[in-house]
């Protein structure tokens, strides 16, 4: 479903090189909630940028449904996003003078969703993570970990095929944690949804099906997760 | 060494009321490295902002070092702060334009300090945290984990007597979290620094002298730590 071959990303500041991704080489299936795991500066968020087609890699080949996604032109990538991706941001990334609840809200206008409608998802969603109380606040009325949960809520509003979700749980505690993963793996199953979810925490990586470890921009072990 | 005493704020959204603090009385000893442990929202960067004096409180008292911070005018709170407080933010505040040195030495500038005073103390800071290859980064040429570290090394370069952390490791895997918790735990040792640290995670409160647990705005437990 997703096929990566030989992906290569190196960066240049002044004279220096850097191997973000030094040779990635994986295939995930459809369905499939697929943890990526490494130290920090290990290349997690680079690879997920290059999945989402959020950046370009400098080599390799990225297939999604059988697309090639690596080449495309932006109005095409941005066009696949809003199809098929949700993506869950390290850094919120949120709309600062819109509410909660309209932050949810926000992809469903970009798919000509009714109003009546959009507020019904947003406000379910709302109330999976926890929030519906503070469906009114503004990110700067947010605590860190609802800001993260509002992120998370809007990801999902859109009903995405491919969730890529970057480190979605750093500023929550791991009971809160513990209920968004059992959340989100619940969802996956009912609509066989992909997850792949970077992360740093071996804990919380245990609820994905297979676990990808990384280090140096190069894949050093699979193995599989918990509940797999 | 800080007294905190009937702490209270009250938020208003709407025609809603918020107690993100309800009544906190608590006493830190100077030298002492102190976490707070709570859920998302009970209260903990709330907490941290009243006592760096980023915000006033509903009501009730905090002294420092025998001096009443609540209700001191905004450039007394500025010069307060220059003096004597490192901030370790939980969404790290970096200027996008400088490099991770320049990010670093920033705060030497408003205290006068020589130019190449400030590079060599922000490098030895940078190597402390791991950053020393990165130096010439800007914050988008950095990964969630190296920013982060950017705002621990900037907190500490100007030798603060009080170091506030909102999450310090919150976007770090375990390893390079307890490495940077045992650096900042043998600095503050070393200079009598009082350290007040905000965290989600048990594991990582462990390293404290004390740890206090809130939920909803109040204090419901106080424990030692295991290396106190
Ligand atoms: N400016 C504000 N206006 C309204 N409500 C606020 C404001 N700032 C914080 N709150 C609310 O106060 C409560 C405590 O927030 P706080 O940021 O202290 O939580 P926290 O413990 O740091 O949580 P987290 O672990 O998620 O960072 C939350 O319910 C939050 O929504
Ligand atoms: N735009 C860029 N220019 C230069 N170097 C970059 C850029 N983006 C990332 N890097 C570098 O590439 C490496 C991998 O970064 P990446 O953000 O993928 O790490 P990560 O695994 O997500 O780390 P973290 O857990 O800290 O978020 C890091 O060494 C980082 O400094
Ligand atoms: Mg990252
Ligand atoms: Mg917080």
């Amino acid at each position: 479903f997703i096929e990566i071959k030989d992906l290569y990303k190196v960066y240049r500041v002044g004279s220096e090189k850097i191997h973000a991704l030094d040779g990635i080489s994986l295939t995930i299936e459809e369905g499939e909630f697929c943890a990526i795991v490494g130290t920090s500066g290990s290349g997690k968020s680079t690879l997920l940028n290059m999945l989402a087609g959020l950046e370009p890699p400098t080599k390799g080949s990225i297939k999604i449904d059988g697309r090639e996604i690596v080449g495309l032109k932006e109005n095409q990538l941005v066009a696949f996003r809003r199809e098929h991706v949700g993506f869950i941001f390290q850094s919120f990334n949120l709309i600062p003078t819109l509410t909660a609840k309209e932050n949810v809200a926000l992809p469903l206008t970009f798919q000509g969703v009714s109003k009546a409608q959009r507020n019904k998802r947003a406000l379910a969603l709302l109330k999976q993570t926890g929030l519906y109380d503070h469906k009114n606040h503004k990110p700067n009325q947010l605590s860190g970990g609802q800001q993260q949960r509002v992120g998370i809520s809007r990801a999902l509003v859109v009903d995405p095929e491919i969730v890529f979700a970057d480190e979605p749980t750093g500023n929550l505690d791991s009971a809160t944690s513990a209920e968004i993963l059992t959340m989100m793996r619940r969802i996956s199953r009912e609509k066989n949804q992909t997850i792949i979810m970077v992360t740093h925490d071996d804990h919380l990586a245990r609820f994905a099906d297979r676990i990808i470890r990384i280090s140096d921009g190069k894949i050093t072990h699979i193995e599989e997760g918990d509940l797999a």
